[in-house]
């Protein structure tokens, strides 16, 4: 399994 | 300008305690709502979400927003110089160099006044959708803690398997595998040492264990933890205390 990223669930307002 | 009186210095003690390790500079954001921090840590896994109601403090008055740019660390070593007991005032003027912050005996027959530099931090500030989560778990913050540190011993990660029969954390390592099981309990005369398993479908996720050893740094803040899951999102791990809280986001771990 590889760690996802934070970035791609949450986007910058 | 700023003006925030806390009651316990132990409560910012024990947030900073919570949140340094895994951000190293961050702006607390000041309004007249009170004073919220969010920031990811460098490897973009996991999220710290904080808030301290304007209501927490007494007096507390924020004329306009304000985003102090903190280095955790240096707020750390400073806040050794508190006691626990101690009231703690924090003070910046618009547009600040610096934020002062006193620390007051309960008995007020000493008072220590430090100032500390504040810095420049561009940092974006991320939307966190609204999420229905399917599975939501409240349990002692001392057993989630327990269960991470244990499962730590075994393997780097821990999948979570919330169903109707319970939740499952299991680890699968070099040297063997482990799983902790908790059931629905319910103490009605100790609700924070009661868990409660709230589903509406089972959620099967894996974690990385060194971030959630991490987040459980924040047990002395709060009896319970609620863990809120959905399948295919990030973790929330919520730590409610008086006058606001302290949530962590993590990133779960998928297939290749």
């Amino acid at each position: 399994m590889k760690q996802a990223s934070l970035s791609s669930f949450f986007v910058p307002q | 300008m700023l003006e925030a009186r806390l009651a316990q210095a132990a409560v910012l003690k024990k947030t900073l305690d919570a949140i340094k390790e895994l951000v190293t500079d961050a702006n607390f954001d000041c309004s007249d709502g009170g004073i919220s921090l969010q920031a990811m840590d460098n490897s973009h896994v996991a999220l710290v979400s904080l808030l301290l109601r304007a209501d927490g403090f007494e007096p507390y008055r924020c004329d306009r927003n304000l985003a102090l740019g903190i280095n955790l660390n240096s707020l750390s070593k400073v806040l050794r110089s508190a006691q626990n007991e101690d009231i703690i005032t924090l003070k910046a003027a618009d547009d600040p160099d610096n934020l002062s912050l006193t620390f007051e005996s309960q008995n007020q027959d000493r008072i220590s006044e430090y100032e500390m530099k504040l810095m420049d931090i561009d940092q974006e500030h991320l939307g966190i959708p609204e999420t229905a989560y399917a599975a939501v778990i409240t349990m002692p913050a001392a057993e989630f803690q327990r269960i991470c540190r244990d499962l730590s011993g075994i393997s780097e990660s821990v999948t979570i398997d919330a169903s109707k029969d319970g939740v499952k954390f299991a680890s699968a390592g070099d040297i063997g595998n482990g799983s902790v099981t908790l059931k629905q309990t319910h103490n009605p005369e100790e609700p924070a040492l009661s868990t409660s398993i709230e589903l509406s479908e089972s959620v099967t996720l894996t974690f990385s264990l060194k971030y959630l050893v991490n987040f459980t740094k924040a047990t002395p803040l709060a009896g319970a933890v609620t863990l809120q899951m959905s399948n295919d999102v990030p973790l929330l791990v919520e730590y409610k205390m008086e006058g606001g809280y302290l949530r962590y986001y993590l990133a779960p771990k998928i297939q290749d």
